[in-house]
């Protein structure tokens, strides 16, 4: 909970579900229980943001920044990132 | 770049693929074209070979998808995801799935076919996203041309990991790093000189000829590698160099080469007879030379290009067609500066014009696509 309020400071709520669906889409392994991943929500959705961060070179900050969120809108291939 | 855990890959080197769903935005001939080139990228690294399949069940299964489409990955509408390929394997493996919703282009007013399916089948042959922005296997998505297309080194050493090099002796066609040593002495042009364009351009059979300066370089129609510079005198020792235009009527089996007030008539390299006069042609005698010449293979109308002006030529007649000549840009919108060279492939016309070359779309009547002139010989 407390990682998602940091997340918000930099950032609005429309941004955070565009992130929140990125991720699930491209970050998270299918097939695990994405609830159990809610549960540790701040914690896994930080770690989830350095993770794509890390990939496309970015500051691995783990916050919801002006370049991670440009990154994450830009039209793309749709297989995930995190192969699985 | 990256493998899929467990590095799948394709225990053939022959694969099947067949396209199962079209899209409306592309007519089934430019799909069929975009992903011959697609799937061409990685066959010119790797030795590997794709055949068409027009019925049943083929290793790579492409299709146009809307929204959810059963394979738990639902598109998601215009932009976001684009396309997605499933990693190769028996039933799924390989299939390439395109969204439907988005704007598939052959230029880059919306997103360049070619583009993402040469991406997609990285991923259908075995590759994951590279981390490597420059790679054509980088998820998002970055305009590349058919034209000239070269895999980028991070996507070559990632499909040699999974097949190999292609063998040599068939070995994938290369620019060689110095062109032939030019039996006529003084050094050959710079080969990817961005800057300048060409003289003339024509198709002659099934090549196409680029000239520039006392050099000409000649390639298949579809594939740009294996392009070098020749000496113009090696092949039209009449011509010497600097050549004004040139185009092939192709029903005729002739190719006319100009130059100055005169012109040369060719059987594929064989010279027929000495040079004429371009009045030939009907043109007044104040015309002393011209820029650039096309023939529009479907009208029989072969188009002059002299300074900002053009001319119509009709073949079938022999003369040229009244109330021309005509102001280009009364005719061509879009093109910017003299007009160079000129050449008309699968329907469209190419001009060439300073390191530029403009491809025409009549239906349109306006330019849909914009590419560096020396991508037409592999840079």
């Amino acid at each position: 909970a407390p990682a998602m309020y940091a997340l918000l400071k930099t950032s609005n709520w429309r941004d955070f579900h565009i992130a929140q669906e990125y991720l699930d889409k491209y970050y998270m392994q299918k097939g695990k229980h994405q609830v159990g991943e809610m549960a540790t929500g701040g914690s896994s959705i930080t770690r989830k943001i350095r993770e794509m961060q890390a990939f496309f070179g970015l500051q691995a900050t783990g916050n919801l920044d002006y370049n991670t969120i440009s990154v994450m809108k830009r039209p793309r291939c749709g297989v995930p990132d995190m192969a699985n | 770049y990256r493998l899929f855990p467990g590095e799948p890959k394709w225990k053939k080197n022959t694969l099947t693929y067949r396209v199962s769903k079209y899209t409306s935005s592309l007519s089934h001939a430019e799909v069929d074209k975009a992903v011959e080139m697609g799937l061409k990228a990685w066959s010119n690294a790797a030795p590997l070979n794709f055949v068409r399949a027009n019925t049943g069940e083929a290793d790579i299964m492409i299709s146009f998808e809307t929204g959810d489409h059963g394979d738990s990955y639902p598109f998601d509408g215009p932009r976001g995801t684009l396309a997605h390929a499933f990693a190769p394997g028996e039933g799924l493996g390989g299939d390439t799935h395109f969204d439907n919703a988005e704007k598939w282009t052959m230029g880059t007013n919306g997103f360049n076919l070619f583009t993402v399916a040469a991406h997609e089948f990285g991923h259908a042959l075995g590759l994951g996203h590279s981390t490597d922005p420059s790679a054509l296997m980088y998820p998002t998505y970055k305009y590349q041309s058919p034209f000239g297309f070269h895999l980028p080194k991070d996507d070559i050493k990632g499909i040699q990991k999974l097949y190999g090099p292609r063998k040599s002796g068939a070995e994938g066609p290369k620019v060689p790093q110095n062109p032939p040593t030019n039996p006529s002495g003084p050094s050959n042009p710079d080969h990817c000189d961005a800057t300048s364009s060409f003289d003339a351009v024509t198709m002659l059979g099934k090549e196409l000829l680029f000239f520039r300066d006392r050099f000409f370089w000649r390639r298949q129609a579809q594939l740009t590698t294996n392009v070098w510079p020749n000496t113009i005198t090696g092949s039209f020792p009449q011509l010497m160099g600097n050549v004004d235009a040139a185009y092939e009527v192709a029903e005729r089996g002739v190719a006319y080469f100009f130059k100055g007030p005169h012109y040369w008539v060719t059987r594929g390299f064989q010279m027929q007879g000495s040079p004429r006069t371009i009045s030939d042609f009907g043109f007044s005698r104040k015309v002393q030379h011209i820029d650039a010449a096309v023939h529009l293979n479907d009208e029989k109308k072969t188009l002059f290009f002299v300074g900002d002006e053009y001319y119509s030529y009709d073949e079938a007649k022999m003369r040229m067609e009244k109330d021309y000549p005509k102001g280009v840009d009364e005719e061509f919108t879009g093109i910017k500066g003299k007009i160079d060279a000129a050449v008309e492939v699968n329907g469209f016309i190419y001009f060439f014009s300073g390191p530029k070359a403009y491809k025409y779309d009549r239906e349109k009547e306006d330019v849909v696509n914009i590419v560096k002139a020396s991508s037409w010989i592999g840079c």
